[in-house]
């Protein structure tokens, strides 16, 4: 299951790559101060997470671990809020990742779960079209391990 | 879903997954 866990976040850093973001998005290590998924879901729907919003999330993170976790919750509370307030969904409290785990082992079951609620807001947001065709792109195990998060995001809809 | 079963390979099974996907209303959920 561990691997499963590591090749699934693999994969969907691989797709996050895709956007191009201005900070690195190479490792899970580049990924656990938040700066990279801010820029993403800035990117998924800029009037959402506008300009304002992504200056909240501190850029110069270093190895500050409290800094990480402060700007990860910050991350993790816009997406919980644009599930419910655009999407019209609420993510159940138990798929929530640790955000705490990320910041200081960069665990890849935590990082997959806040990728995959990323996914989940590129793939129901208005843009989605551009952003299916994107993934579309990738290589096929990619593109494998996306719709298995995708089919996993979807079985645990509950409204 | 229909398109989900009519493909076999693996590179059908991702195209109409991916496609029924699309077809579904921007901003739907799920």
């Amino acid at each position: 299951m561990a691997g499963n866990e590591n090749e699934l976040c693999e994969s969907l850093i691989i797709w996050l790559q895709t956007f191009n973001t201005k900070a690195p998005c190479k490792t899970i290590e580049d990924l656990t101060s938040g700066v990279p998924m801010a820029q993403v879901l800035h990117q998924i729907d800029g009037a959402y997470f506008h300009e304002s919003w992504l200056a909240r999330i501190k850029e110069d993170v270093g190895e500050n671990r409290r800094i990480k976790i402060s700007n990860l919750k910050k991350i993790l509370q816009g997406i919980v809020d644009y599930y419910r307030e655009i999407l019209s969904q609420h993510i159940l409290e138990y798929l929530l990742p640790d955000c705490s785990q990320i910041a200081e082992t960069a665990d890849p079951t935590e990082m997959g779960r806040l990728l995959q609620l990323i996914l989940g807001c590129a793939i129901n947001c208005d843009r989605k079209q551009e952003h299916i065709q994107t993934i579309m792109t990738l290589e096929e195990s990619v593109q494998h391990m996306v719709m298995t998060a995708i089919q996993e995001l979807m079985s645990k809809d509950v409204d | 879903d229909p398109n989900m079963k009519a493909g076999t390979t693996s590179e059908g099974v991702l195209a109409n997954f991916f496609n029924s996907l699309l077809s579904k209303k921007a901003g739907t959920p799920g």
